[in-house]
């Protein structure tokens, strides 16, 4: 149970600070924030916690609760990714992950999903932002259908339309 | 593995049968306006998948069942009085060797749940250890993330991620 | 004690279906939606709760658990804006109210402050969508200045520009 | 009445003072990035009109004031040592009789909150009775939606309703 634990861990601390990196890069800083995962307890690590730090590109402070409403997203999503790593799921579900997200940080997410999506991760988001869902392989729209008093629903494939 | 298509009938905002062919799609984005049921899609696909209804917006299996809902006072007419008294979603997952699985659970008029691996009949054990084969791990649910429930993510206590790191581990 | 609660009670449940229509309506509904107060317990208001119902425009359902996110957040602006008219606060202050609006809601909302928005009542707006911070009259964009480690403001009377 | 202007010095993420005039716009929208420090401008107005420190996103009053927080191993440069060790927010507020009121809360170096009414300084009892009258109810806070707590207005308890408009009544 130690040892499996251990593996998991080792695995996800490893990996977390590069996942955030990806996340917040940009021209202005190339480097990206920082991230890292601590256990609080040395010797029983399944017993005690396990601390994450994140701090966005420029920031000094290790302090979550200090993050304003889009930078917690976005360390949030760096963890997600980082622990989906370890035993891949093949497909996530996302709802309006992008709420607090202002247009850059929304425009970073889409790359990285970009990026990532393939045969061994699929990717299923609900968004109401033209920055993350033009990005889509393949657009579901839904809509309300007033006269049956049912939703409906209709698909499209982007990949035939020239990049938007 | 990759799903292919989402079939529900009667599942909450959804009346009888609907279609969503992914296609190979590794990137698909729901779109549309507030109260469509958007979120309802995700339920259904978290539905299927084994998780609980209480995590699905929801107290009861029944919940989830299409209502039409006459308001007070609204005659009801013969073809609307038949409320629908079950429901069902299926998912084609398509498997990294190219087999298809289809994964079906149903809401039953009695209000239990039935799974189907390929139309058999199975019990939800089984059910749970064939999504385990896929890595599809629904006790810890890592890779489904709910309307408003993104921030906490970042902000769980010590024990919280410590719990789900063992999960998954 | 009960005198005072009735007379706020009786007020706001007075307003708050014209607030909820106001803020619904649209080409497609006219009416808008339906919103009520209903008091838990006849003869001891003070001491029962008060439950608060609303259905948005077509739809059936008076549960407020299963409205969807952007709806939600139609109904409670309606609850925060007619509470207000009871002893109107001279200013409301309101962090990112449009994140889980889609575009025509967020533009009725906008719609409903420039209507209310004057002597009486002055909004200050955090936003991120466009279809919101564009209407207001002054614009205060705050940015990091990198250098000095700090935040920065900058203002901008919108007033002067033709409209959007 | 109106806010007229704000004044935030050494105040969270504002280093020295920075002032931001509203004119007689009755509709101020405020933009930035994320991280930028918009919701540090409202718990600024929050704090002056004597919200705790909780509702602000920390622990203690001293949390408030700016700090450039030198990391570990960076060397300490003869300016940055200063750490701030006070804060500030001042507002001017015109009333609707045309009376302007300057509102000032600063965080002193031991820690404790000290009040001025056009630099005069007063108990915090008076302060919030001169707010009162012009019907600014800290205590109800229906006036101010910190992030992320709007959709919550909607689904509160009966209980909760029923106290917050008690509290308006
Ligand atoms: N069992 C049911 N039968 C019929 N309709 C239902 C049922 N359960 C929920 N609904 C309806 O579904 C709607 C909510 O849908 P959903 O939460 O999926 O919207 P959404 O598209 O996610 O919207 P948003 O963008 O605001 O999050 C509600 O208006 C509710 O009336
Ligand atoms: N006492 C302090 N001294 C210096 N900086 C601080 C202090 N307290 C908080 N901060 C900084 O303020 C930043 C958060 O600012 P704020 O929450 O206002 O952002 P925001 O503009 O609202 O962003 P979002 O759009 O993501 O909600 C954090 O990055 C944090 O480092
Ligand atoms: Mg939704
Ligand atoms: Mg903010």
């Amino acid at each position: 149970r130690c040892d499996k634990f251990n593996a998991a861990f080792e695995h996800i601390s490893g990996v977390i600070d590069a996942t955030y990196k990806e996340l917040t890069r940009s021209d202005a800083f190339p480097l990206g924030g920082s991230a890292t995962l601590t256990v609080e307890d040395e010797h029983e690590p399944y017993l005690e916690g396990i601390k994450y730090h994140a701090m966005p590109p420029m920031k000094r402070f290790r302090e979550m609760e200090l993050l304003s409403g889009g930078e917690k997203t976005m360390a949030a999503l760096a963890l997600l990714f980082s622990i989906h790593s370890f035993h891949p799921s093949p497909f996530f579900v996302l709802d309006e992950i992008d709420a607090a997200l202002d247009n850059a940080n929304v425009q970073r997410v889409a790359n990285y999903i970009r990026k990532h999506a393939g045969s061994k991760c699929q990717f299923i988001v609900i968004s109401l932002k033209r920055g993350l869902y033009t990005h889509g392989e393949c657009l579901v729209g839904i809509y309300r259908d007033q006269e049956v008093n049912s939703s409906k629903i209709l698909t499209m494939d982007l990949r035939s339309y020239p990049d938007t | 593995g990759t799903l292919k298509a989402i079939e529900l009938c009667n599942f909450k905002s959804y009346r009888d049968t609907h279609r969503v062919d992914l296609g190979d799609s590794s990137f698909s984005a729901i779109i549309g306006p507030n109260g469509s049921g958007k979120s309802n899609m995700m339920d259904a696909i978290s539905f299927v998948l084994g998780v609980r209804s209480s995590q699905l917006r929801s107290t009861q299996l029944k919940d989830l069942i299409y209502r039409g809902r006459i308001m007070r006072g609204e005659e009801v007419s013969s073809t609307q009085s038949q409320e629908a008294t079950s429901a069902y979603v299926l998912v084609e997952y398509e498997k990294s060797n190219g087999d298809l699985l289809k994964l079906k659970r149903t809401i039953t008029p009695s209000g239990t749940s039935e799974y189907r691996i390929n139309n058999k009949v199975t019990s939800s054990g089984e059910y749970n250890a064939t999504m385990k084969k896929e890595n599809i791990l629904v006790k810890a649910r890592n890779f489904l993330v709910f309307q408003g429930d993104v921030e906490q993510i970042a902000s769980q206590s010590p024990q919280d991620l410590s719990k789900l790191i063992e999960i998954t581990s």
